[in-house]
């Protein structure tokens, strides 16, 4: 463990806590995809797999725990109990488009062809791609609620701060993953644009809207 | 046993 895997993983956990306070507080899932959140319980079933075969550490088995439960209770919350404030029409990314390709992509490349390695390697494929959903909509609704805004900035830094935990693992303890540095290099250039509203924007008091 | 690619990782 590494001071940038540590504020990743916090990073995370602190934009999975205020997605839930959101749509809590506002007892409105307005502005969120539940495309994405489909894709992240994906993500996370797919990856975590090993909870019930490798014992790594409590804190890995807790954090995988938390990352599970809460993807299933925002999914709770969107598609149940305040499904009448999901936004069916602006939601509207045809999700297939993502999971079928990285899928096919896992089965193509990976570090084994066994269930878990492919299954592992598809969440890691999965992840990269899982926030277009969201930031489509936000570009279809020209707008997104600052703390909306702020759930973003976490989440994609989380990536991020992963990707200087691996370079500090190359030098440190010669170890690296292609194929996870890959796919965490694409999936935080995908929020360069949202980055820099967030920076231009958001942190001067403004709302996050795009350029119509 | 040597982490496999990174399980060791969230």
């Amino acid at each position: 463990m590494n001071i940038f895997r540590l504020a990743g993983d916090l990073s995370h956990l602190l934009a999975i806590i205020l997605l839930l306070i959101k749509i809590w507080k506002t007892r409105s899932c307005a502005g969120i995809s539940g495309k994405s959140q489909i894709l992240f319980a994906v993500v996370y079933v797919s990856r975590y797999l090993d909870l019930v075969t490798t014992f790594i550490s409590l804190y890995n088995t807790l954090m995988k725990l938390v990352f599970i439960t809460s993807s299933f209770a925002t999914l709770y919350l969107m598609y149940v109990k305040f499904k009448a404030t999901y936004d069916h029409n602006h939601d509207s990314f045809r999700i297939e488009f993502l999971l079928l390709p990285c899928f096919v992509l896992a089965l193509l490349i990976n570090a084994s062809f066994t269930p878990l390695e492919v299954l592992w390697t598809f969440s890691i494929y999965l992840e990269a791609v899982a926030i277009l959903p969201q930031l489509f909509l936000v570009s279809k609704t020209g707008e997104a609620e600052s703390i909306t805004s702020h759930y973003l900035f976490a989440l994609g830094s989380y990536r991020a701060l992963y990707l200087l935990n691996w370079i500090y693992r190359y030098y440190a303890e010669g170890h690296y993953d292609l194929i996870a540095i890959f796919a965490g290099a694409i999936q935080t250039i995908l929020y360069c644009d949202f980055f820099y509203l967030y920076i231009t924007k958001v942190l001067k008091g403004k709302k996050l809207q795009l350029p119509a | 046993q040597e982490k496999l690619s990174g399980k060791d990782e969230l």
